[in-house]
């Protein structure tokens, strides 16, 4: 799972 | 997006609507630091640097905006109106900015998932993020008189961490492979210091008297 999927929360 | 997720969203959206609210209409900032109130505008700034170039949704992109804007107004009218800035309790707010931001941001260089310039600041933001709250609760503990308004906002504040844990907690065993030790205990963490404001918080809420911190 790319890094990037981590940053969907505020 | 779960309950807890968007309930945690609200709590910290209340929390930062009463703090405005309080300076607004009331035209005063006693007993709120001004310096949790600038690292956390630090703390957007930082994080939020990809708000033009990684879209998720428009919920999120409308909230980083909100949550930027709000920030920086607050320091705003706390260092340039006239009104606003007279109530702040300067003398008593002397965390120093270098014990909380240097550490934070050795350990992101240290700490982090890929060292990129924009990576590290993200990584930057949420352990600053969980150390921020430090100079406020040093200041309530010196504050006689905490008022109604204060008060519910660093309640709001810890509410709102709360409600993130257990938005991670409902990830973790809704979606397969959600792990992300980085935010989860930077997250900890910060929920952990506002146990004893809690304490206290429902303990006076509870007996129906002011607010008053032990020294």
């Amino acid at each position: 799972k790319p890094m990037e999927s981590f940053k969907d929360e505020l | 997006m779960n309950v807890f997720r968007l309930a945690g969203d609200m709590t910290h959206l209340s929390s930062i609507l009463v703090l405005l609210l309080k300076i607004h209409t009331i035209k005063s900032c006693a007993g709120i630091s001004l310096k949790t109130q600038e690292l956390y505008a630090l703390v957007f700034i930082t994080r939020y640097l990809d708000i033009f170039d990684r879209f998720t949704s428009i919920y999120n992109f409308l909230m980083k905006l909100i949550f930027l804007g709000s920030s920086l107004s607050i320091v705003w009218y706390m260092r340039r109106h006239k009104a606003v800035h007279r109530s702040y309790d300067k003398d008593q707010d002397t965390f120093r900015y270098q014990f909380i931001v240097l550490p934070c941001l050795l350990l992101a260089l240290v700490i982090n998932h890929k060292l990129t310039f924009k990576e590290v600041m993200w990584t930057f933001s949420l352990y600053l993020e969980a150390v921020a709250i430090l100079p406020q609760l040093v200041l309530l503990q010196r504050t006689r008189n905490i008022d109604n308004l204060t008060g519910q906002y660093v309640f709001l504040l810890g509410a709102y961490r709360a409600l993130y844990l257990l938005n991670w907690v409902y990830r973790y065993f809704t979606e397969p492979g959600f792990v992300r030790w980085i935010t989860w205990i930077a997250g900890l963490v910060q929920t952990l210091l506002y146990a004893d404001f809690f304490y206290y918080y429902i303990l006076s809420w509870k007996n129906n008297v002011k607010l008053e911190l032990p020294a």
